[in-house]
């Protein structure tokens, strides 16, 4: 039945994330760091734009519940910002 | 809901299947794609007609990867199913679909129906919504087709930029979401399943750990795609099995998945054919007895035998006294039941028969 995904190891949920993020919440690349940013500031102000929008729990982190949200099959159409 | 205004300047829309999915026949696709119409046409001024070969104001497409002229990619299996444009010219108002998903007319894959219907609705200005219960929210979730798909939320959305139909709907809205802190809120059936507990309200179902403050609003079906809105009564039997109750149909669910032959009759339980609908439900787990509350009486039903007991049906009154003459759902919790009716519960303990508590029905929210 049910259960929250399997924690992924950690790499391949922030590029989860990062992908997300950027498909449906205009986070832009960073030019010089495209695979990971070193700041976070602006990935975790859009996780919370995010975590607002799907009536999550307001984090600014990954956890699993948002990462759920992230998997599931959707609509390409940006969230926000359109 | 959102918007992007103006949407079209025009009512009299035009719209073209420039190629088709393998997945459906093309008759399918067809009635798909004029069902999802129907839909918004039915709610607001907007007409759409069909042309079969030009420039469409809406240009239906099906594609992998990287397609077309368009802007955007698609991901390949799972992840992203579609995508629209809101109103305007060239790919304006254009919708397409992701060709690495499995489409189909009903429950498995993806219902092309209830895809087309979102896509069109960004198609005509709108944007997601937040709303759990509304077609505009950006998550996949199957709707049984018999069911209008359009919450109240989706209407106020495109009426905001249309106006409203000049007809009236032939079909009412979906109930908007139910609110989870609602001192009101009354429930139709709960469950448990292993150390869960589920309450069912229409379309809707809170998952809650007793132990544990969270709680989830989800579409039963998420999960359980084949069973209809409006559950009436549900338990959980001593084979990690639920048993749904709906009219005089049953379901008996392991998982996700429905056991082969069901729904099947309640008589087939043991009911006389005068009972037409149980009211609430609930497995006993120390006698391993099921109790099934019909208007003020109950059946016992004997899980280990299959069978329903003699001497029954009993008044609820005489048995459960202090909780009433009928009961909404019922649920069974470290050794207690809980009854609800309305907005109100009843902690009893059925070794002392007697009520301990009365409570608000939603405390089991942590509200």
């Amino acid at each position: 039945f049910p259960v929250l995904p399997e924690k992924n190891n950690e790499g391949e949920n922030m590029q989860l994330v990062q992908e997300y993020l950027e498909k449906f919440y205009e986070l832009q690349p960073d030019p010089e760091h495209l695979a990971w940013r070193r700041s976070t500031s602006p990935m975790v102000e859009k996780i919370q734009k995010m975590q607002e929008f799907f009536g999550l729990e307001v984090t600014g982190k990954p956890d699993p519940e948002t990462l759920e949200v992230m998997q599931k099959p959707r609509c390409g159409v940006p969230d926000v910002g359109q | 809901y959102g918007f992007i205004l103006p949407g079209w300047k025009k009512t009299k829309l035009t719209y073209r299947i420039v190629n088709y999915t393998p997945d459906m026949t093309q008759t399918d696709v067809d009635k798909a794609i004029q069902k999802a119409f129907k839909v918004w046409s039915t709610v607001s001024p907007l007409t759409f007609t069909r042309i079969y070969k030009g420039i469409a104001d809406i240009m239906i497409a099906f594609g992998t990867g990287a397609h077309g002229h368009c802007p955007r990619y698609f991901d390949g299996p799972l992840g992203v199913l579609g995508h629209a444009f809101p109103p305007g010219n060239g790919i304006g108002g254009d919708v397409h679909f992701d060709e690495d998903e499995h489409w189909t007319e009903g429950s498995a894959g993806f219902n092309l129906f209830l895809v087309a219907a979102h896509e069109f609705g960004h198609a005509l200005g709108l944007s997601h919504s937040t709303d759990r219960g509304a077609l505009m929210f950006p998550n996949y979730a199957y709707i049984n087709p018999t069911e209008f798909p359009l919450s109240p939320d989706d209407i106020s959305g495109i009426q905001a930029i249309y106006g409203p139909s000049p007809n009236t709907p032939d079909k009412p809205a979906r109930p908007a979401s139910p609110k989870t802190c609602d001192p009101m809120v009354s429930f139709d059936a709960i469950t448990t399943l292993r150390r869960e507990v589920m309450f069912f309200k229409d379309r809707h179902i809170w998952r809650v750990y007793p132990d544990n403050s969270e709680v989830e609003l989800e579409l039963i079906s998420t999960f359980w795609p084949f069973l209809p809105s409006g559950i009436q009564a549900a338990y959980e039997n001593i084979k990690d099995q639920i048993l749904f109750f709906k009219g005089n149909n049953f379901w008996v669910i392991s998982g996700y998945q429905v056991l082969p032959g069901y729904p099947k009759n309640i008589n087939t339980l043991g009911f006389p054919r005068s009972v037409k609908k149980i009211d609430a439900a609930v497995s006993n787990k120390n006698t391993g007895t099921t109790d099934f509350f019909v208007g003020d009486k109950y059946w016992r039903y004997e899980e280990s035998s299959q069978s329903m007991e003699k001497g029954y049906p009993r008044q609820i009154t005489d048995d459960f006294p202090g909780i009433g003459k009928k009961v909404d759902a019922v649920f069974q919790h470290k050794g207690f039941f809980y009854f609800f009716r309305g907005s109100k519960q009843w902690e009893f303990d059925p070794n002392a028969k007697r009520v301990i508590r009365v409570m608000k029905s939603n405390i089991w929210f942590n509200c």
